[in-house]
């Protein structure tokens, strides 16, 4: 019986995923491995080609039919800022009058504010998941939101993995590939972002989780007990250990012959912690060394006081 | 904390309805 709740519990987090993450691992590897016939990702390689494809960037103009429902809301929820808003209000639609920067600077930061809008969606996301996690909403409050503040990054770094391979990573819900060299060859600090990201991913994918794998794995980041600030520990130690549980009987059954999969992915947990050290590391140089950045208000209340 | 992080706390609280991001 206790067996048949882990695989129900285990079933409940991957409908969740289903439901709130538009481009899972399955659908974002039949695109980097072309087997979505003649839906090939637009490829951004340099300069040139990220203008081309900025009009595909702008991802709150994206329909996605199979989340048209949450799509809607987030539309309507638009009114707060957007990615345009964001360029605007620091002057970088008008290119020309920004002092210092050329249009390249200005693309640049351009797309980093995609990104940024993308990452405060994908913040949406992952709180709704989490919320589906059983007894998370139970917790209290303020657990909520300290478990949210710490774990959100880490997951969010995770879920970048299947879009990634070691050419390049898929953007805009799969609809974008740009390539690793490309981002190599943007200006500092901006091209050493993601480097550490794809050497990550690089590794991680290699562990061949399935989307349902992935669902318990990002539940047990999420319900890390050890977070800084925590109330209550222990009732959050419970959920975890229920989910890792959960988690170790699935890898038995879904990978049976991979060896000591369930070790090395908690090892992962680990590195990515100091991957998102390393990334808050790299926004605060960056408002130090962009004068005319942005952060995102929702990526400021999660990165202000975290590391 | 709640006043520290008003968005993610919005994020928590409201279920169906819009959130401006």
């Amino acid at each position: 019986p206790e067996a048949a709740d882990l695989r129900a519990l285990a079933r409940h987090l991957y409908e969740a995923y289903l439901k709130y993450f538009p481009l899972t691992k399955a659908k974002a590897r039949a695109i980097l491995s072309g087997k979505t016939g003649d839906n090939v990702p637009f490829v951004i390689h340099d300069m040139k080609s990220l203008m081309e494809g900025e009009q595909f960037i702008n991802c709150s103009q994206i329909p996605i039919q199979e989340h048209q429902q949450q799509a809607t809301v987030l539309t309507a929820g638009h009114g707060g800022i957007t990615e345009v808003q964001m360029a605007s209000e620091c002057g970088l639609l008008e290119t020309t009058s920004i002092s210092g920067h050329g249009l390249t600077d200005a693309v640049e930061l351009r797309f980093f504010y995609s990104c940024q809008s993308r990452s405060a969606e994908a913040v949406r996301e992952v709180t709704e998941f989490a919320k589906s996690i059983p007894g998370f909403t139970d917790l209290d409050l303020n657990d909520q939101v300290t478990l949210l503040k710490y774990g959100v990054i880490e997951v969010l770094i995770i879920m970048m993995a299947p879009l990634m391979n070691k050419d390049g990573t898929l953007i805009s819900y799969g609809q974008i590939f740009m390539t690793r060299e490309f981002l190599k060859s943007l200006r500092k600090p901006f091209c050493q972002m993601m480097e550490p990201k794809f050497e990550f991913s690089v590794k991680f994918n290699t562990l061949e989780l399935d989307d349902s794998d992935m669902a318990l794995f990002l539940a047990v980041i999420i319900l890390s007990g050890d977070r800084p600030g925590l109330l209550n520990v222990k009732p959050i130690e419970q959920l975890q250990e229920t989910v890792l549980h959960s988690l170790e009987l699935r890898l038995k059954l879904n990978h049976p012959d991979s060896l000591q999969l369930f070790a090395k992915l908690l090892q992962k947990m680990t590195d990515l912690r100091q991957i998102v050290t390393d990334h808050v590391h790299f926004m605060q140089l960056l408002k130090k060394t962009e004068v005319d950045m942005c952060l995102h208000p929702l990526l400021q209340e999660i990165m202000k006081d975290l590391y | 904390l709640k006043e520290k992080h008003k968005i993610l706390h919005q994020l928590l609280q409201n279920s169906t309805s819009p959130v401006d991001l």
